[in-house]
């Protein structure tokens, strides 16, 4: 298990030369991350609590295979107001990256990671632009987001990994990723640019060391699953997420109303009648997905009220 | 020292039992299960 | 006028070398920097300015020596000579410190005492001047008044590891932790203040009495869900009335959580965690405590 921490010059060097990815804007499918990496990821994330982080990732490639070892935080933040903000830290990239081969650290910087608190793991414009950027000058490249709120209420953390095709290319289709609620305010951005890039699948490793630390970590883990209240924590999110789907489901109301004045259904196009269908479907499942983990909450709750308060 | 330590452990129990946090925990399920209502 | 300047300059040599310092500030003040008789370089302003400044604060004179810090901040910017930049940062914050504006002297000084790390070695400071700048910072701390800044300034202070070799660790561990403080110990930490810092307020207490007044009624009301002021002053050292009137002002000024009930004679702290909050905690202790058996139970081969 631990030979992936094993660092090969040799083949490194062999792929940077062939350039395989130039062939094939999809030739990257999959990811795979270090514990080490995904936590430092995400407690960094975590850290920033509503405002925007930024890290870079450092690893390798192996196949189509993308490999990120270790991650290190940025002193940038705000990176939904600027395009290609890591160039803020340019310097400190730099440095901390020499001083990584000073001590035996061979591993390249493999992406940049950042955060989207509240909604949700995709690529905005900007983020599509600064990743277009990094695949035209610093390839391989990936791009990483993950959304620390979401990962509170989900009990898991909420991540994903993209790659952008180049300018003008027409992707074929793709299959339907997993449903995820994107807030209003944001769904604009999410639709203009969510066909320039594409998920890869992302797995996990860790070193026997890791294993090791992390049996130790879970005896204790268990109190905290039983002395944290995931209703308690999120309240600010729900509370977004609810007026974001009041909002939504206005939206959807007004636009039923006007197709209705427009001589109701007959004379509306099934695709349209389809599309309206859709927006309200999504809303319904976005209030079920809130709801259930509403539930989850109130069920921990009422488990804990039993099981600590009972005289 | 094992039966001092379960006492202690005993006499924690239960870990709360005030009005206060009763009407708090009622508030929270009530809100909950509105939410489940309206999201039905 | 040159010869004039090199006159007072020798003069306030002179008074400077005889421990006269506020006449050898009135010696230089008496040259005309803004003359258009000669050309004056701002360096020169600025470096008299500074000089008499430092000689006022050595006199302990906040007044006079703000007039010149104030002249002297409009041609700091200019003159990028970092000696001087020192100079006047180590002004500036002696005079807030003495015209008792703790919090910011507070803060002017923890900038002073990481100088070396943000200027070239020209400039280095010695050791000794860091930690006298860094145990500055933590005096001022706990003079200032009780409340969110002072916390957030006790935090950076306990954090940075320097602070743990100095003399005043253990009251700003205290102080941090919110711990209250001892008579003994207060004591202690005043005999190495400078004589403004024990200068007598409005209301004839100490600065420093107020300060630890205000920060033991902070951890009373941490440690009791609430306590009558007769009690309150037992605990505080002080009459009953005058802990009520410094807890009603601390509660006006929203620096504490409060509700006082004067009929009754006593004050109700009201906790920021709410109840659900307190039964996670009190949850965590209870598996923790499990988990102590287990262990306990194990080691004894159980």
């Amino acid at each position: 298990a631990d030979k992936i921490f094993r660092y090969d010059e040799a083949q490194a060097s062999q792929t940077q030369a062939q350039k395989p990815w130039t062939k094939d804007p999809h030739f990257f499918k999959k990811v795979r991350i270090s514990a080490l990496a995904l936590l430092k990821m995400a407690v960094h994330a975590r850290s920033g609590g509503t405002i925007e982080i930024m890290g870079i990732m450092q690893g390798k490639t192996d196949g189509d295979t993308m490999i990120v070892m270790d991650a290190f935080a940025l002193p940038v933040e705000g990176t939904e107001t600027r395009v290609n903000a890591q160039a803020d830290a340019y310097e400190y990239m730099v440095e901390y990256a020499q001083a990584n081969k000073q001590v035996g650290r061979l591993e390249n910087v493999v992406g940049w990671y950042h955060s989207h608190p509240g909604y949700g793991c995709w690529l905005s414009g900007i983020d599509v632009s600064t990743q277009m950027l990094n695949q035209q000058y610093q390839e391989p490249f990936l791009a990483v987001v993950i959304d620390p709120t979401r990962t509170v209420s989900a009990g898991k953390v909420e991540i994903g990994a993209f790659r952008t095709y180049p300018q003008g290319y027409k992707p074929p289709d793709e299959p339907a990723s997993e449903y995820q609620t994107i807030p209003l305010n944001k769904i604009e951005d999410f639709g203009v640019h969510c066909k320039q890039y594409y998920p890869l699948d992302i797995t996990y490793f860790k070193s026997s060391l890791d294993s090791h630390l992390l049996d130790l970590l879970w005896n204790k883990y268990w109190v905290n699953t039983l002395s944290s209240s995931p209703l308690l924590g999120n309240r600010d999110y729900v509370a977004g997420q609810i007026s974001d789907l009041a909002e939504k489901l206005e939206h959807a109301e007004t636009q039923l109303a006007h197709s209705n004045r427009l001589g109701g259904g007959f004379l509306m196009m099934t695709a349209k009648k389809k599309e309206e269908e859709s927006q309200l479907s999504k809303v319904a499942k976005d209030s079920s997905k809130i709801t259930v983990e509403q539930v989850h909450g109130l069920m921990s709750q009422v488990i804990k009220d039993v099981l600590f308060n009972k005289k | 020292s094992l039966l001092r330590q379960v006492s202690s452990l005993v006499r924690r129990l239960p870990a709360i039992d005030s009005a206060h946090f009763r009407e708090e925990f009622l508030t929270e399920y009530n809100d909950t299960l509105l939410m489940t209502y309206l999201a039905g | 006028e040159d010869q004039v300047s090199t006159i007072r300059e020798g003069v306030a040599s002179i008074y400077e070398r005889d421990e006269e310092w506020t006449q050898a500030a009135q010696m230089l003040s008496g040259i005309d920097l803004d003359t258009g008789m000669r050309v004056v370089d701002d360096r020169y302003k600025l470096e008299k300015c500074i000089h008499i400044a430092m000689l006022y604060l050595q006199d302990d004179d906040a007044v006079n020596a703000e007039t010149f810090i104030k002249k002297a901040s409009f041609l700091v910017n200019s003159c990028k000579e970092e000696a001087l930049e020192l100079q006047y940062k180590v002004c500036y914050a002696r005079i807030l410190d003495a015209k008792r504006k703790f919090q910011e002297a507070a803060l002017r000084y923890y900038e002073l005492s990481q100088w070396e790390k943000t200027n070239t070695v020209a400039n280095r400071v010695d050791e000794g001047d860091l930690q006298q700048a860094l145990t500055a910072a933590v005096t001022c701390t706990i003079l200032a008044g009780a409340g969110p800044q002072r916390s957030r300034m006790l935090a950076t202070l306990y954090k940075d590891e320097r602070c743990a070799a100095l003399p005043v660790y253990p009251i700003l561990q205290k102080v941090y932790l919110e711990r209250i403080l001892r008579q003994a110990e207060v004591a202690a930490f005043a005999q190495d203040l400078k004589p403004h810092q024990q200068a007598l307020t409005a209301d004839g207490s100490t600065v420093l009495a107020r300060a630890v007044i205000e920060h033991n009624l902070l951890s009373a009301s941490k440690l009791y869900t609430n306590i009558t002021f007769l009690e309150l002053g037992a605990l505080l050292g002080i009459a009953p009335d005058k802990a009520e009137r410094i807890a009603a002002r601390m509660v006006a000024q929203d620096r504490m959580k409060g509700s006082i009930d004067q009929v009754e004679g006593i004050i109700q702290f009201e906790t920021e965690t709410e109840e659900i909050k307190q039964w996670d905690h009190q949850i965590a202790a209870v598996c923790f405590a499990v988990n102590g058996i287990l262990d306990n139970m194990q080691k004894k081969g159980m």
